[in-house]
């Protein structure tokens, strides 16, 4: 399964992420 | 010399073409051409298979009791398959799940998964990052390289009739000329944990539900089917956060067919029948405030962290 979030954030928001990593519950995704 | 047998001799040549096929199609992509996509044939065949059939047989399969002295042999072999950490889970002992599918919906104990207080988005659930970006015009890309058209996904937005019919699809889901269109894909493998929670404070206002296919949602298949999030059965919430608009879209594959949303029992997924290409609405904008955590005229409140809903098996 998969879930997928779309959303508007401001022009300077960025993910601190990388393709094909592993994520948590919780833990952050990107910040601005 | 015996005259050669038609069977064989077609089952030997149809698996030697197809071999080469698959051959030819994952060499291409090892070398970093063009991710090679399912012909239209190829998807229609795929979504011939019964496959949602097979998640409710499935579904039914793993909703039988078992035995105590079967739970824990047929659950540890799950467990060393899918790499489960049961270390983390709220009940550690495999005789207390009565099925399989009560073993997929274990609870983890709260202490396991902080919620980061310093980022405003957070990970809605354990899984593996399958792609993340902007949405350049109207089109999102599933995997690197694959794309499945915003429209599609979401369906037609209500501002659609307010604006002028020569903004994007895009542009109407903007509140402000200075934000952006973002998005990100988490996979859940078989062995993660299958709740999901909510990424932020947000209020959900709208649930919409596409009935679909069930196809495998494997990070192979993403990257081998266009639109495969626009063909699979899936469920959208969608509302506003502090930056405008916000959508968390879960969607299910062949195994895990089912979609529950805690603050809304009446959603049915995975049903025998369904119309190709409809959907269904509910909008919580107008909800009383007897739902769980519905802010009355403005949606459903959810706050970062806060438990949202669960993958089914079936």
């Amino acid at each position: 399964s998969t879930i997928v979030l779309l959303f508007e954030a401001p022009k300077d928001f960025s993910f601190n992420l990388h393709p094909g990593q592993r994520i948590r519950v919780g833990e952050g995704l990107g910040s601005l | 010399l015996p005259s050669p047998r038609p069977l064989p001799l077609l089952v030997v040549t149809g698996s030697g073409y197809l071999g080469y096929q698959y051959y030819k199609r994952w060499g291409q992509q090892d070398n970093g051409g063009p991710p090679y996509l399912a012909t239209p044939t190829e998807v229609a065949l795929y979504r011939s298979f019964p496959t949602r059939l097979l998640s409710r047989t499935w579904g039914r399969l793993n909703g039988l009791d078992l035995p105590t002295w079967l739970r824990k042999p047929i659950y540890s072999l799950y467990i060393w398959t899918f790499g489960v950490n049961m270390q983390e889970a709220a009940v550690e002992d495999l005789h207390h799940y009565k099925n399989l599918g009560e073993f997929f919906r274990r609870r983890l104990k709260p202490a396991v998964r902080p919620v980061c207080s310093a980022s405003c988005l957070t990970s809605p659930a354990d899984g593996k990052i399958l792609h993340f970006g902007r949405v350049k015009n109207s089109e999102v890309e599933q995997v690197k390289g694959v794309t499945y058209s915003l429209e599609n996904f979401l369906g037609p937005q209500m501002r659609q009739i307010s604006v002028s019919p020569s903004s994007s699809f895009r542009d109407l889901l903007l509140t402000s000329p200075d934000s952006d269109l973002f998005h990100i894909v988490v996979y859940l493998a078989p062995g993660d944990y299958h709740c999901f929670h909510s990424p932020t404070d947000w209020k959900v206002e709208l649930r919409r539900h596409f009935p679909g296919s069930l196809m495998s949602v494997n990070p192979g298949v993403a990257r081998w089917i266009k639109e495969l999030f626009c063909l699979n059965e899936r469920v959208v919430l969608s509302g506003q956060w502090q930056h405008g608009f916000f959508s968390l879209t879960a969607v299910g594959a062949t195994n895990v067919g089912s979609i529950r949303l805690y603050f809304d029992q009446e959603l049915q997924t995975n049903s025998p029948c369904y119309r190709k290409g409809s959907f269904l609405d509910r909008s919580y904008v107008t909800m009383s405030s007897q739902v769980k955590g519905a802010a009355g005229e403005g949606g459903v409140a959810l706050q970062k962290g806060e438990p949202v809903g669960e993958f089914n098996l079936g």
